[in-house]
C-alpha cells in the first residue's frame, strides 16, 4: 500500500464502542456505515467483539488515512504477519 | 514429548498432579498451523465426555470434519480470510483449506502441550520412549492461524475472539511478530481479552539470540518463554584422516557411509559462489564434491536444505559447522544424507585440519540417542534474550522450559525435515525452536490450572516464575550456551521451569486487571491507546503516581540512567505484594547478589508472617546504587523462605 497507493491492504480498525451513534441499533451496523463513507466496495473480513471493538477490512492506503479521521474511529493498524517460532 | 517429562519430575510425580475430574476439565488452544488428527497423540481412549464448559467445535474444510475431533482432540477452527485477502485464494493442491495441518508445527506443539500418552514413539529409532504430553489429561482445541504464507493478524485476532467464545483455558501461541507497542501487537491485544476472562497466554519469546533485545511477545499478560536444552542428545563422530575425532550431533538415518575414510572438502572450496561456503542452491560444483563428504557452514538458508544441496550435487555426507552466533549449541536433525553438526570451536578445528593436509579425509560415525547429558540445561543459543526492548523497567523472559531437540507429533503430509524432496512419512519429529519450550508451559499451566482452578492466570505464571531454578543439582549457575558461561535472568528469566515445586509455591505475585491497567498508565498510555488494547474508557487517575517500581511483577528490572548516576549514589524503591497460597507461615527475606558491586539491597520488613490462605502481605526493597558505566548490568536474587518453600525473583540492574 505503501508503494502503490489504489494497492489494498488489510487493517484491522479500533473502533470506541461506547461513541455509537444512537442512531444504530448495532455496532455492526455502525461499522458498516463507517466503512461504506469510506469505501463503496470494502467489505468486513471479521468484526470483533472480545479481542477489540471493531473489525478488519481491505482499504487503499488513502481510504485508511480518511476512515482514521471519522468519528468514533480510535486507530487504523496495518495488519503485521507473524512468524512461527 | 519423549524425556521431557522425566527432565521435569513429571513422572515422579504423576501423583501430586490431578489426573481425573479436573485435570480432563482443562482445554488448552493451540493456535498455530493445525492439527493432523491421525496422529496417536490425540487418541481419547479413557477421557470421559467433553467437558461441559465447552462452547467450540470442529469445523469441516479440505481433508477435514467433524468426525476428525473426539474427547481429546475436541475442536479444530481455521482462519484464513486475512490471508486470502492478501495472498489470494488458498491453492487447495498445496495446502489444506481446513484445521488440517500441512505443516508439522502445529501438531508438534499442540501434542507437546496435552498429547496422549505414546508407547514406543520415537523418529527412526531416535529420542524412543513415551510420548506424553506435559497434561495427558487437558482437551485440545486447535486454531489455525499460519499458512505457509505466513500468520496474519486479522486471524491471529478472529482466532483468539473465537477461542475467549469457545471458553479454552490455557492459550499457546508460537509465533511472533516485531516488536511493536503493545497497543499495535494483535498478540498482546488479544492476550490481554484473553487474560482478563482468566485464560492463561503463553507465548514462545523468539529465535532470534543471542542477541540481547532480541525478544517477541514481552507484554505483563503474556507469558514469554525461553528456550534450554534436555539432557539427551544424538552424537555423531567426525573421524578426521589425522586420527582427531570431534563430536557432533545428527538423527541421520538410513544407509550409512563405507566403512572407510573418504575424501573431504570444503564447500567454499568446491564452489564459484562467494558464499559457496554456506552450500546454498545450485552453488556447489559437483565435479569438486561427486563421492566426497562436504564441509558447509550455518546461516542464512535451512540446515537441511544445505544437506539437500549437497546430495543433489552428488556428495556422500555433510559436515555442517556452526558460526560464531550459534557457539556450541548443537541442534540435530533429520538429515537426507549422512550428515552432523559440529559447533564453532569443533568446526574451526575441522576447518584447519581441511587447509593443511593436502589429501584430505573423514567419516561420520552415529551413536544413536544418549542421555543423562550434563551440564543440562543450558540455554539454547538462539532463545531470544532480553532487556525487554518495550518496556525495559519489566524483565523478560519469565522464564526457560525445554526446547532444544524435541520430539512430539507431526503431520502426515510432510517428512520430518519438512523439504519437498523429503518423502519419508513420520508420526513424530524432532525440532528446536521456542516454538517448543511455550507448548511446554502451557501444559504446565493447564496442570497447575486442574489443580488449583481457582488461580488466576498471573497466579500460575508466578508459581512458575518463583519455584524456577538458575543452578545445577551440584550448586552451579546455569549456563549459557553461547557464551559458555553462566546464564543471566536476560537469558533466563527466572530460571528453569520445575513443575513439582511450582504445584505448591508456598507464596504468589498476584495482578489483576486493574494492575495491567496502572501498568499502562505508568507507561503513559493516552486514553485512545488504552481503549485500543483494554476496550474501555479509561482514565488513568491523575492524583494517583502510577509506578512500574511498584508494579507487581515476580521478578525486578531495575534501570539507572548512568549519566544521572554520576553524581553519587541513588536511592531506588520497589514494592511487592504477595498472596498466600499455602499453610500458615512465617517467610525470611535472603539477597543473593550475583555480580559486582555498586549495588546495596535491602528489604522491609525482612519478616512476613501468613496465617490465612489468601492473606497479602507487602514489603519493600531498597536499591542504593552507585555510579557505574554505561550499559553495566548487574544481577541478583530476593528469596522468601519459610524454611519449605522458596519464593525466588530474579533480580537485573542496568546502567544505561
Amino acid at each position: 500500500a505503501a508503494q502503490n497507493p489504489d494497492q489494498r491492504a488489510t487493517y484491522i480498525i479500533h473502533m470506541a464502542k461506547s461513541e455509537m451513534p444512537a442512531s444504530f441499533e448495532h455496532h455492526t451496523h455502525w461499522y458498516e456505515s463507517s466503512l461504506k463513507s469510506v469505501s463503496d466496495s470494502a467489505e468486513i473480513l471479521y468484526t470483533y467483539d472480545n479481542v477489540i471493538h471493531g473489525f478488519s477490512t481491505q482499504l487503499t492506503r488513502e481510504e485508511a488515512e480518511s476512515l482514521e479521521q471519522r468519528p468514533g474511529i480510535l486507530s487504523v493498524l496495518p495488519e503485521l504477519k507473524y512468524e512461527l517460532h | 514429548t519423549t524425556r521431557s517429562p522425566e527432565f521435569l519430575g513429571l513422572d515422579k510425580s504423576a501423583n501430586l498432579f490431578p489426573t481425573s475430574g479436573s485435570a480432563s476439565e482443562v482445554i488448552v488452544g493451540v493456535l498455530d498451523t493445525g492439527v493432523w488428527p491421525e496422529s496417536k497423540s490425540f487418541d481419547d481412549t479413557g477421557l470421559g465426555p467433553v467437558p461441559s464448559s465447552w462452547k467450540g467445535a470442529c469445523e469441516t474444510g479440505t481433508n477435514f470434519n467433524a468426525s476428525n475431533c473426539n474427547r481429546k482432540l475436541i475442536g479444530a477452527r481455521y482462519f484464513a480470510r486475512g490471508y486470502e485477502a492478501t495472498l489470494g485464494p488458498i491453492d487447495e493442491s498445496k495446502e489444506s483449506k481446513s484445521p488440517r495441518d500441512d505443516d508439522g508445527h502445529g501438531t508438534h506443539t499442540a501434542s507437546t502441550a496435552a498429547g496422549s500418552v505414546v508407547e514406543g514413539a520415537s523418529l527412526f529409532g531416535y529420542a524412543a520412549g513415551t510420548a506424553r504430553g506435559m497434561a495427558t489429561r487437558a482437551r485440545v482445541a486447535a486454531y489455525k492461524v499460519c499458512w505457509v504464507g505466513g500468520c496474519f493478524s486479522s486471524d491471529i485476532l478472529a482466532a483468539i475472539e473465537q477461542a475467549i467464545d469457545d471458553n479454552v483455558n490455557v492459550l499457546s501461541m508460537s509465533l511472533g511478530g516485531g516488536t511493536s507497542d503493545y497497543y499495535k501487537d494483535s498478540v498482546a491485544i488479544g492476550a490481554f481479552a484473553a487474560m482478563e476472562k482468566g485464560i492463561l497466554v503463553s507465548c514462545s519469546a523468539g529465535n532470534a539470540g543471542p542477541s540481547s533485545y532480541s525478544l517477541s511477545n514481552v507484554a505483563p499478560w503474556i507469558t514469554t518463554v525461553g528456550a534450554g536444552t534436555l539432557d539427551r542428545d544424538f552424537p555423531a563422530f567426525v573421524s578426521l584422516g589425522n586420527g582427531q575425532n570431534y563430536s557432533g550431533v545428527s538423527l541421520y538415518k538410513g544407509d550409512g557411509l563405507p566403512g572407510k575414510l573418504l575424501p573431504f572438502v570444503y564447500a567454499g572450496n568446491a564452489s564459484n559462489a562467494t558464499n559457496g561456503n554456506l552450500c546454498m542452491m545450485d552453488t556447489l560444483i559437483p565435479e569438486k564434491v561427486a563421492g566426497k563428504i562436504v564441509m558447509c557452514d550455518r546461516g542464512v538458508n535451512a540446515r537441511v536444505q544445505k544437506g539437500a544441496v549437497v546430495k543433489a550435487a552428488g556428495g556422500l555426507g555433510m559436515v555442517l559447522a556452526n558460526t560464531e552466533s550459534n557457539g556450541e549449541e548443537l541442534v540435530a536433525d533429520a538429515h537426507l544424507l549422512p550428515a552432523t553438526a559440529v559447533g564453532q570451536k569443533f568446526g574451526d578445528a575441522i576447518k584447519s585440519y581441511l587447509v593443511s593436509d593436502p589429501k584430505p579425509t573423514v567419516t561420520i560415525l552415529f551413536e544413536g540417542t544418549k542421555v543423562g547429558v550434563e551440564p543440562s540445561p543450558v540455554v539454547a543459543a538462539f532463545s531470544s534474550r532480553g532487556p525487554n526492548s518495550i518496556t525495559p523497567e519489566l524483565l523478560k523472559p519469565d522464564m526457560i522450559a525445554p526446547g532444544v531437540n524435541i520430539l512430539a507429533g507431526w503431520s502426515g503430509a510432510v517428512g520430518p525435515t519438512g523439504l519437498a524432496t523429503d518423502s519419508r512419512r513420520v508420526g513424530f519429529n524432532i525440532i528446536s525452536g521456542t516454538s517448543m519450550s511455550c507448548p511446554h508451559v502451557s501444559g504446565l499451566a493447564a496442570l497447575l490450572k486442574a489443580a488449583h482452578p481457582e488461580w488466576s492466570p498471573a497466579a500460575i505464571r508466578s508459581a512458575l516464575m518463583t519455584t524456577a531454578y538458575v543452578s545445577y543439582k551440584n550448586g552451579q549457575k546455569l549456563q549459557d550456551i553461547a557464551t559458555g558461561k553462566a546464564s543471566t535472568p536476560f537469558d533466563h528469566g527466572a530460571g528453569h521451569v520445575n513443575p513439582v515445586s511450582a504445584l505448591n509455591p508456598g507464596l504468589v505475585y498476584d495482578l489483576t486487571v486493574d494492575d495491567y491497567l496502572g501498568f499502562l498508565c505508568a507507561l503513559n498510555y493516552t486514553a485512545s491507546q488504552i481503549n485500543s488494547l483494554a476496550r474501555r474508557k479509561f482514565t488513568c487517575d491523575a492524583s494517583k503516581r502510577y509506578s512500574l517500581a511498584d508494579f507487581n511483577y515476580p521478578s525486578f528490572a531495575v534501570n539507572i540512567d548512568a549519566a544521572q548516576s554520576s553524581s553519587g549514589s541513588s536511592v531506588l524503591k520497589y514494592s511487592r505484594t504477595l498472596t498466600n497460597v499455602g499453610p500458615p507461615g512465617t517467610y525470611k527475606v535472603s539477597i543473593t547478589s550475583s555480580t559486582g558491586p555498586g549495588v546495596k539491597i535491602s528489604v522491609e520488613p525482612a519478616t512476613l508472617s501468613f496465617t490465612q490462605a489468601n492473606e497479602k502481605k507487602s514489603y519493600t526493597v531498597t536499591f542504593t546504587v552507585s555510579s557505574m558505566p554505561s550499559n553495566t548490568n548487574s544481577f541478583a536474587r530476593l528469596e522468601w523462605s519459610d524454611g519449605k518453600y522458596i519464593v525466588g525473583s530474579p533480580i537485573a540492574i542496568s546502567w544505561n
